[in-house]
């Protein structure tokens, strides 16, 4: 079945997007078919895959407002195995443009139901916010990775996130958070450390033993519109996306 | 007259939280009256400054509530010269349940008109969204401080940045931006000499001289519930804050 993951963190900055574009990439080098959505009016994913935001017709925008007509007129292939469905520039106001809509928490869930059978894995990119965008990932998801930097201030966030997800499970009673995966990590210094050590002690098995480490071609890389495996494909880390992916794919939820 | 400066930027992790805690902590040090405003849900600052947000009474949330009655209620001393409006968890919720109030831009302009000469400065910490709570920011203030972190994706995402700020000049003729300030600076390597030339070329003279370089200490910081003025006063975050504080403090709107 196909397995949709929600990059969940309302905390901004802790490579959500880093790692919706690099994970999707490694998991297509594995062979998977792979479909990213690009949730966030930023559209940092987009950007991060070489499309202009400001250009694209068909977007995650379009997709919230015609739930009913499906998806599949947003996707666009971004390589062998690799689909995207971009967000635009304009969608800022769709949040509350769609506050109003009858079961707007569902709408992206609706539209990637005739989908669904096409892709191993569906990854979804949200915005640094709980709202509306962020509760359509959650919906839709059966699955959240939450992407978390090793600072105070990310580990402080994770309570609210979990109970975000806690009151979604009412509207999508299978979701599950199925790994918390270290980010940022840089284990010559005591806070990160420090930090990683707290993860693990709060969430467990639920940590992924794949960590990704602080690697300044991750950061380079989205002025090429290439993921890290295609940009620097033996750097640290497009080494280590490839293990999470490796680790994930091993892991069914 | 009072400066009031929001620090603006809905990229998310790029130190809007960081300089407005340890900015305002600086000032106090030049014997400034600073007051710090928390509008984000995540409630970073308040938690920066050795706070609990889960247990919070007067909060940034019955600020815009309770808009005519002034924010002078919410008000609480951190120490010398500083003091806090905190946020509570709970102002997630607060975004959909203000979109539908008249005036819902401006609550928080009405709501600091009682309390301008106590201070020199009023500095706002938005959350990392163009949404309800940073068009009050943008509404309330009479300056944009631009925390920008000297990457790819932060660079990417100013344009549309100043788009809000043009519209939001609708209903505030006299908001200016007063300064972009590149965070999380790291002269060795390439991608950080590269945008941050790019950052010059664009914005010209607005561009803060000082720089903060990435500075661990900064992250350590919020675990003691200090300024980095107060926490580590001779490392390299405090010493580029002080530099910040001086040169905004030359500089008269
Ligand atoms: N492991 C890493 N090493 C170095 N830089 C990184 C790493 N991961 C991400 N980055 C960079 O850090 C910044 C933040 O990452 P990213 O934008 O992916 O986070 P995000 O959680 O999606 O942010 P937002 O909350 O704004 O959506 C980006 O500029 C990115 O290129
Ligand atoms: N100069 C710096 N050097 C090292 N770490 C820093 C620096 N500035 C900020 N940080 C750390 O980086 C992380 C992001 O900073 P911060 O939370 O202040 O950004 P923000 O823009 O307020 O994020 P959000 O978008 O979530 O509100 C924090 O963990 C912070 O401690
Ligand atoms: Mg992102
Ligand atoms: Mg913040």
């Amino acid at each position: 079945p196909t397995r949709t993951i929600a990059l969940a963190n309302q905390k901004g900055g802790v490579a959500k997007t880093t790692t919706c574009l690099n994970l999707g990439a490694a998991l297509v080098k594995r062979g998977r078919r792979v479909l990213l959505i690009d949730l966030d009016p930023q559209a940092n994913l987009t950007l991060g895959l070489g499309l202009d935001p400001y250009q694209q017709q068909a977007t995650t925008y379009e997709v919230l407002l015609n739930a009913d007509k499906g998806a599949g007129f947003a996707v666009q292939s971004i390589g062998e195995g690799l689909d995207l469905i971009p967000a635009t520039i304009d969608m800022a106001a769709a949040e509350l443009e769609l506050a109003g809509k009858i079961g707007r928490e569902t709408l992206l869930r609706e539209a990637l139901t005739p989908l669904r059978d096409r892709y191993d894995y569906i990854l979804i990119d949200p915005p640094p916010s709980l709202g509306l965008f962020t509760l359509n990932a959650l919906v839709a998801a059966s699955e959240v990775v939450i992407p978390l930097q090793v600072h105070v201030y990310a580990l402080k966030g994770v309570a609210q996130l979990q109970q975000t997800i806690k009151l979604v499970q009412k509207l999508n009673p299978s979701l599950q958070i199925s790994g918390v995966v270290c980010t940022m990590v840089d284990r010559r210094n005591n806070l990160s450390r420090v930090v990683e050590q707290q993860i693990r002690e709060t969430f467990g098995q639920l940590v992924f033993e794949t960590i990704i480490p602080t690697n300044i071609t991750l950061a380079e890389a989205p002025a090429s519109g290439q993921s890290i495996i295609d940009y620097a494909p033996t750097s640290a880390g497009a080494l280590a996306y490839s293990a999470l992916a490796e680790e994930l794919d091993h892991a069914q939820a």
